[in-house]
């Protein structure tokens, strides 16, 4: 076991915890890195470009857990309907485990996150996808975005998909003649001459 | 209503339009956006706008000015004053097709608001109110991006006649890519720096008239255009300009934090981030913008994956709906979670954007680091999620995504220029990174750190 709390349950103030650390650990080092070059005797903005991948990516790290924060606070205050929230807590879940998994390195190059938690966190998030599912199509809906907005054949809000799709292609430019000025012009005269 | 798409209606846990309550701020905020929503797609007048990828560049930019010449009356006319209410009203009209007044909204009316003395307000501000004058904010230059401090636009000021002389003294010094600079503004917020006395006094903005008010013509000493053909945001024109010893007189340094006295004498701000407030707040708006944009391309995704069918899962089956593939979840379900979870995140920003700004016109400044630091960083970390993701989906729509029908296109356009424009990504991280750094030193000697990055308080 890591030193993380994480278990299959997904609690998100443990899931927090491990971004937090994450991102605690890669600023620390990055400035552990810029420190150690300063040292050594380079100056300050030769140690900040040879130290700037990590910090980078301690950047990322820190703003990653800021995001899930928010997400997690509008959870615990922002949405009053029963079901809605239930939904919204599992989406919740699967931005963490997502991102943790998507980042394995970093949460577990110092233990934090173990090798068993990390294979529960990956079969965890299939069974997330799964939970999702059935509320896919809610959960865009939602966003409450009209056609007229989306302009999409495919993402119309009747579905009505191969309908627009062909629709669209009938009023193609090139189809406003049945045979393009192109054959005239190169096609033809190159056909005759072969 | 296709079947498909309707069984899934049937089946969710949950009502959608509480979660959409959550997205707008609850239900009146709801009902009125689909009023003007409404009001601005039965509007006869843009109702049959010509489908917008068989335009051509110069088209494209004219449909614009029309729509937006248009919608700015009507924003008048219906009283409208809340930006969210304007926004979902344009929205609706001209979604992805970005207002050609856009920048002179967003960027010049605030940073004179922010930025200018009462006086210099009372000069620009009404008469930008009114379209008399129409600008924009050239701050970055042909040879010069992010780097600010390394931007060449000199602005030295000459005590005899009590004016700056503006002037781009190289190639490199040209100002490449404000948007609205290259044919629509008149006037623009440069930013230069500034030589007075003999010494640097680091960057500063000036306001610089480009083009005669009665014919729109470059004044002398301008030479102005538009830069060409881009990716997308092909509406926008967005532009160069050589200043050529342009003379402006001295009030036209927007002088509420840095003053430049009548002898040349330079005075200092409270905090030098405060010359960056209008890019501040671009960069708050930014994570708004990749959240919604990720949240329309799920849209398309997981109604037409629900609608696609492909291959049997059993031999001899019916076609299974694209849908309930691992895989297809496993593209586009995270993108769905990211665009919810960056929806909360650009909310809270925008809060804290309008928080802390209303303390800075109290004259406390203690929070601008931690604005300025966390913008920066979440600007870049929300629009590369969402440019990384929007691919995603429209790859996972197969064939049907490459087409323009699938409305892909549009927005991913429309999303991915946030990765560069007010400051590019990388930059913006290591701006971020730098912040961090300095939290993480006040935190290793012992000092208890406010808010947001209170975490580096915590022992690993």
């Amino acid at each position: 076991r890591g030193s993380s709390s994480i278990d299959s349950r997904l609690d998100l103030t443990a899931l927090f915890d491990a971004y937090e650390h994450r991102a605690v650990r890669l600023i620390t080092e990055a400035a552990g890195r810029v420190q150690g070059l300063v040292t050594s005797g380079k100056t300050g903005q030769q140690a900040s470009n040879q130290a700037s991948v990590q910090l980078v990516a301690a950047a990322n790290a820190f703003c990653h857990a800021f995001v899930l924060k928010t997400f997690m606070d509008k959870l615990s205050v922002g949405v009053s309907d029963a079901a809605a929230r239930s939904a919204l807590n599992t989406l919740c879940q699967l931005y963490a485990v997502y991102g943790i998994v998507d980042n394995l390195g970093e949460f577990m190059i110092d233990g934090y996150v173990s090798s068993k938690q990390a294979t529960m966190l990956n079969q965890r998030l299939l069974d997330l996808l799964a939970e999702i599912r059935p509320n896919a199509v809610a959960f865009v809906d939602a966003f409450d975005t009209p056609d007229n907005v989306l302009k999409s054949a495919l993402g119309r809000f009747d579905g009505n998909v191969y309908e627009a799709i062909f629709e669209y292609a009938k009023n193609s430019k090139l189809n406003e003649k049945d045979v393009a000025d192109a054959y005239h012009k190169h096609m033809k005269p190159f056909m005759d001459e072969m | 209503v296709n079947p498909d798409l309707a069984r899934e209606r049937k089946r969710a846990t949950f009502d959608p339009i509480q979660l959409t309550y959550v997205l707008y701020n609850g239900p009146e905020r709801v009902r009125r956006k689909r009023y003007l929503q409404s009001l601005a797609i039965n509007d006869p007048v843009i109702a049959n706008s010509p489908d917008w990828h068989t335009l051509s560049r110069e088209q494209k930019y004219e449909e614009v000015m029309r729509k937006t010449v248009y919608y700015t009356n009507r924003v008048q006319e219906l009283g409208l004053t809340d930006p969210e209410e304007i926004f979902s009203y344009w929205e609706a009209g001209m979604a992805h097709e970005n207002s050609a007044f856009g920048l002179h909204s967003s960027m010049f009316i605030p940073t004179i608001e922010k930025m200018g003395t009462e006086e210099q307000k009372q000069a620009w501000i009404p008469r930008s109110l009114s379209y008399e004058i129409i600008g924009t904010y050239a701050q970055t230059e042909l040879g010069h991006g992010t780097f600010v401090r390394g931007l060449e636009t000199t602005a030295t000021y000459d005590p005899k006649s009590k004016e700056f002389v503006i002037n781009s003294p190289t190639l490199t010094s040209t100002k490449f890519w404000p948007g609205a600079l290259g044919k629509t503004s008149n006037y623009c917020i440069v930013m230069a720096q500034l030589l007075t006395q003999g010494q640097n006094c680091g960057i500063q903005a000036f306001i610089v008239p480009l083009r005669r008010l009665d014919n729109h013509q470059a004044l002398p000493g301008v030479t102005v255009g538009d830069i060409g053909t881009k990716f997308g945001y092909e509406s926008i024109d967005n532009g160069f300009l050589k200043l050529n010893h342009v003379r402006v007189p001295r009030m036209n340094m927007l002088m509420r934090y840095a003053k430049v006295l009548e002898d040349g004498t330079f005075i200092k701000p409270d905090n030098d981030k405060l010359v960056y407030g209008s890019m501040v707040f671009i960069r708050s708006v930014i994570t708004n913008d990749a959240a919604r944009s990720l949240g329309q391309a799920c849209t398309i995704a997981i109604r037409y994956s629900a609608v696609r069918r492909q291959t049997e899962v059993s031999p001899k089956g019916e076609e299974a709906q694209v849908l309930d593939y691992q895989t297809q979840q496993h593209r586009v379900f995270p993108a769905l979670a990211t665009s919810y979870a960056l929806w909360f995140a650009g909310r809270y920003m925008v809060d804290v954007y309008l928080r802390v700004t209303e303390q800075i016109e109290k004259g406390a400044l203690e929070e601008l680091p931690q604005l300025h630091g966390l913008s920066s960083g979440l600007k870049a970390f929300s629009s590369w999620a969402a440019s990384r993701m929007l691919e995603e989906c429209r790859m996972s729509c197969g064939g049907h995504g490459y087409s323009n029908a699938s409305g892909f296109s549009k927005i991913y356009v429309d999303l991915t220029p946030a990765c560069t424009y007010e400051g590019e990504n990388m930059v913006m991280m290591l701006q971020s990174a730098r912040f961090l750094l300095k939290c993480f030193a006040q935190a290793k000697s012992g000092a208890k750190l406010p808010g947001l990055v209170s975490c580096l308080n915590r022992p690993l």
